[in-house]
């Protein structure tokens, strides 16, 4: 499903260039459950951008379910994001000016999908979170942990094919995190592929394999 | 130094109302590390925001080193959180278009501290956190923890007497995370009053007393 080779960003900032992915290369089958731990700044969301199809990388190729992501268009890479992937972003990034119930909808409106079905399945993916009570509110009348819940319904509710999810505990108690973790393993027993990037050991022990990343580069890679 | 006693605040989300508080009493003496733990949506955040003087109770009392917070101006609660407080939130909340060092600089600017003095203390806090090689960068070129860490070197450059830290550490890896709760404890230690909201329980338990809040009440308070 992920074939990744010698995979290679470098920022700019100023004049100054910044070697965050220095070369990984790894492989993820169909189904699978990844995390991906290493320390602050050492490349782990930077990898996951290059994974959503969210950046271009500046060497190596990423080949995604067959195809070669780079020979794709713009038009394309947004419908491959749209269609086959959900994305739970470190820093939520919801839209402020819709509630968290349009927030959720927001991938089923780019799809097409009828207003009443894409109402109902979003309220259904809100509940599976626990914000059923919360469905009106704008973000900044949510709770932190409640926003990055509103960010993992908006990554779910299209059914994708592989989930990445950045950090997706890190604002959550220990019991609302374990509840979203075995959200997480429902749908991966439903053929979902997941990659989570996680600080957190409880999260990375649910995975079955771990990346183990640091300095732009891949240090480890074990079955658990 | 903080006392609160019958602490209320409800919240109006278009004609509902979410009593995020609702009705909390404790003490807290110069000096003490607490932590402040609960789920999602307990009203952690919302108790730090009037400890920070950030917001205004709807019912209940605040007194910080025996002054009655609402009987403070405008003008007035804002020198108290320039010169007293230092605030990490939870969303960090760092200025899109400064730099690392210029956000960590922005409360010496508001104190009217001199250019050359200002610069050298902001590098000093970034280093403390370890990103002394990344001044420069705007937050949208940091990681999520080194947003995290910009955040907390700003609530520590100007040498608070209260530290309220909103999860410092949700973004951070093991490692980096120990750092900053060892900072924490150095300035604890040099007379600085930390009050620190947390999910994570290896950081709790580096505190010397643990609230507990569940669904806007206070339901344990106990020294460790
Ligand atoms: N501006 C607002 N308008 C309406 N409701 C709000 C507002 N801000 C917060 N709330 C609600 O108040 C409750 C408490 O929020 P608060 O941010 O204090 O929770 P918390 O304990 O910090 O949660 P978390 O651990 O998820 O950060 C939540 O249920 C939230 O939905
Ligand atoms: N747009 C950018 N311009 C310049 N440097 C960047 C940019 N984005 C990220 N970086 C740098 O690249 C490095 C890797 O960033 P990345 O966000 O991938 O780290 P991370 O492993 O996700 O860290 P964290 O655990 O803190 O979230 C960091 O040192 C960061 O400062
Ligand atoms: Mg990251
Ligand atoms: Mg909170």
């Amino acid at each position: 499903m992920i074939k990744v080779e010698d995979l290679r960003k470098t920022y700019r900032a100023g004049l100054v260039e910044v070697p965050a992915l220095r070369g990984v290369s790894f492989e993820v089958e169909r189904g699978e459950y990844v995390a991906i731990v290493g320390p602050s700044g050492s490349g782990k969301s930077t990898l996951m951008h290059l994974l959503g199809c969210l950046d271009v990388p500046s060497g190596g190729r990423y080949m995604l379910d067959g195809v070669e992501v780079s020979t794709l268009g713009e038009d394309e890479l947004a419908r491959v994001r749209n269609r086959k992937i959900g994305f739970v972003f470190q820093g939520f990034h919801l839209l402020p000016r819709l509630t968290a119930l349009e927030n959720v909808e927001l991938p089923l409106v780019y799809r097409g999908v009828d207003a009443n079905t894409r109402r109902e399945k979003a309220v259904r993916a809100l509940e599976m979170v626990g914000l059923g009570a919360r469905v009106q509110h704008y973000p900044n009348e949510l709770s932190g942990g409640e926003q990055q819940r509103v960010a993992i319904a908006r990554a779910m509710v299209g059914e994708p094919i592989l989930l990445l999810a950045d950090e997706p505990t890190g604002n959550l108690d220990s019991r609302t995190g374990a509840e979203v973790l075995d959200l997480f393993q429902r749908i991966n027993d439903a053929g979902c592929t997941v990659v989570m990037v996680t600080h957190d050991m409880t999260a990375a022990s649910r995975a079955k394999r771990l990346l183990k990343i640091r300095d732009g580069v891949l240090e480890g890679d074990e079955r658990v």
